[in-house]
């Protein structure tokens, strides 16, 4: 964002999550958003049949974190043929949960005077990254001790060309924060923790070298499947 | 003091991770 804008987590593009030639004409393209706490749903809604459209409402099915709305889907007029209407769906992480396939997969229904419309979308993990997950260093160093080998994953950051101290604020960005850096034989280790909405603690290592685009990155969880989707958050925020 | 020994234990950590 620009000089005035609202800090928040990284925002993907909205894409197209609902084609209107599945849905009798409703297209819904959306993405998801982490603005000081508040967690959103961004919705565009367009009209690409013959006839108004009206009684939009939706509903997730139950999914792995408890990703709920947090009030009605408010479209407050009728949607014209060729319109298309912004609307953000305030999110709550009070809902009922069941694992899913990939874990940050969304089923959602939409319904409008035609019809009952089903898609699936998936929301990047950064949604659950809280504000206050910056782990105190003792406990960092007695955790990371703590949580066995076998449940820290490795993975290559590929071809981003940002020093350490650009890495860790625009990381911090979205809730993702350093709390001790050293320099051993020209590597810069960044040790960082995440805390998730549901309490889990993400424990990560990077590893930048000078002049190596390539960066390391460990991470220790107690909870090891999220790993990756934690990785893939720090794939999104460094190249966004 | 107490601050001393965190800072030693995150250069011992990132020690033994370049040179395990």
């Amino acid at each position: 964002g620009g000089v005035g804008m609202p800090t928040g987590s990284y925002v993907a593009p909205k894409t197209v999550w609902l084609a209107a030639m599945k849905a009798k004409g409703l297209e819904i393209s959306g993405t998801f958003a982490r603005r000081g706490g508040i967690i959103q749903m961004d919705l565009s809604l367009t009209n690409k049949a013959m006839s108004v459209m009206t009684d939009f409402a939706i509903q997730f099915n139950r999914n792995s974190f408890g990703l709920s709305p947090a009030g009605p889907l408010q479209v407050l007029t009728p949607l014209s043929p060729n319109q298309t209407i912004d609307v953000s769906l305030p999110l709550s992480m009070s809902g009922p949960i069941m694992k899913m396939e990939p874990l940050n997969n969304l089923q959602v229904a939409v319904k409008n005077n035609i019809d009952v419309f089903y898609f699936s979308c998936q929301y990047p993990l950064s949604l659950l990254f809280v504000e206050d997950g910056k782990m105190e260093r003792q406990v960092f160093l007695a955790t990371w001790k703590d949580i066995p080998n076998d449940n820290e994953a490795q993975f290559q950051i590929k071809d981003i060309h940002l020093n350490s101290d650009v890495a860790s604020n625009k990381l911090q960005g979205s809730n993702i924060f350093t709390i001790a850096k050293r320099t051993v034989e020209g590597q810069d280790m960044l040790y960082q923790s995440v805390k998730l909405t549901n309490g889990i603690w993400v424990l990560a290592e990077m590893r930048i070298q000078t002049g190596n685009p390539n960066h390391t990155l460990s991470i220790k969880c107690r909870a090891p499947e999220v790993s990756q989707f934690v990785f893939q958050c720090y794939e999104l925020v460094l190249k966004s | 003091e107490m601050d001393d020994g965190l800072e030693e234990a995150f250069s011992r950590l990132a020690e033994s991770r370049t040179n395990p």
